[in-house]
């Protein structure tokens, strides 16, 4: 038996938005210690890797290991019939062919229930290996959003450059040139602060579609951590209020 | 530019 409960269903309905536009299905792993989700495009440019602890949830429990294969699509739908303020329960028997997600609104003696049949998927994980960063830059996520939003009008991609001096990021395209340079801001912590922490310069170039699909994890939370080493993937990783994470892995551009 | 895939990167497991 599988059943994981929200009391507000706000935070799923926001994950789901944060990934739908990128992957069409996904594996859930559920365990004792919670959920987790990994996985990548279709164009297998970029991963996602998104974590939900069990202790996050106001109810967990899960007897055995599941790995539960669903429409990321059909699974948005269903949250999208969820209003913020509804509790949403997820629930499943051990070796499902369907999950059960359920809404109840507060003070309302209404139930939804939404039966989604599960899809068997090819078993795909990748080991993404420890790294140091050459740089972990903090910046507020909708500052990032709007850069991201800003630049895409200039060029396919963006190159992110970041020194001690700050994080530039640019774009250039036949109609003109791009740039938003941010410095590191005196207090760190804040919701508005920008912090650097750097061993060495990097230099690397982006493509804005993905980084735009990204950007849709700007609800969860208001600061977005970048990290960056030259010639490795960028992570953008975002936490899921206290209930846990998800980060973005994307390779980078190389010159032709 | 040219774009790389994540699996260049993040091998199988």
């Amino acid at each position: 038996m599988f059943e994981a409960r929200l009391t507000q269903s706000a935070i799923l309905k926001k994950v789901l938005d944060a990934i739908k536009d990128l992957l069409t299905e996904a594996t859930f792993e559920c365990t004792d210690s919670g959920i987790q989700v990994q996985a990548m495009d279709n164009a297998h440019v970029s991963l996602v890797s998104m974590n939900l602890r069990s202790d996050g949830f106001d109810k967990y429990r899960c007897d055995r290991n599941l790995s539960m294969g669903m429409s990321i699509a059909v699974m948005s739908k269903i949250l999208k019939c969820a209003t913020t303020n509804d509790t949403v329960t997820m629930r499943a028997v051990d070796n499902p062919d369907t999950i059960e997600f359920m809404f109840d609104t507060p003070g309302k003696d209404v139930q939804a229930q939404y039966e989604m049949k599960l899809i068997n998927m090819d078993q795909e994980h990748l080991g993404i290996p420890e790294t140091v960063y050459s740089c972990v830059v903090k910046m507020p996520s909708q500052e990032f959003a709007r850069i991201v939003r800003d630049l895409s009008q200039f060029g396919e991609n963006i190159t992110i450059a970041c020194t001690k001096e700050g994080i530039k990021f640019s774009a250039a395209g036949d109609t003109g040139t791009a740039n938003v340079k941010l410095a590191q801001t005196a207090d760190s912590g804040e919701s508005d602060s920008v912090t650097i922490e750097m061993q060495e310069s990097v230099k690397l170039s982006f493509s804005c579609r993905y980084l735009n699909f990204f950007i849709k994890a700007t609800p969860l939370c208001e600061q977005v951590q970048l990290s960056l080493s030259n010639d490795v993937p960028l992570v953008c990783e975002f936490n899921i209020g206290e209930i846990g994470h998800i980060k973005y892995y994307l390779a980078p551009k190389i010159e032709d | 530019m040219a774009q790389r895939s994540i699996t260049s990167f993040f091998k199988k497991i």
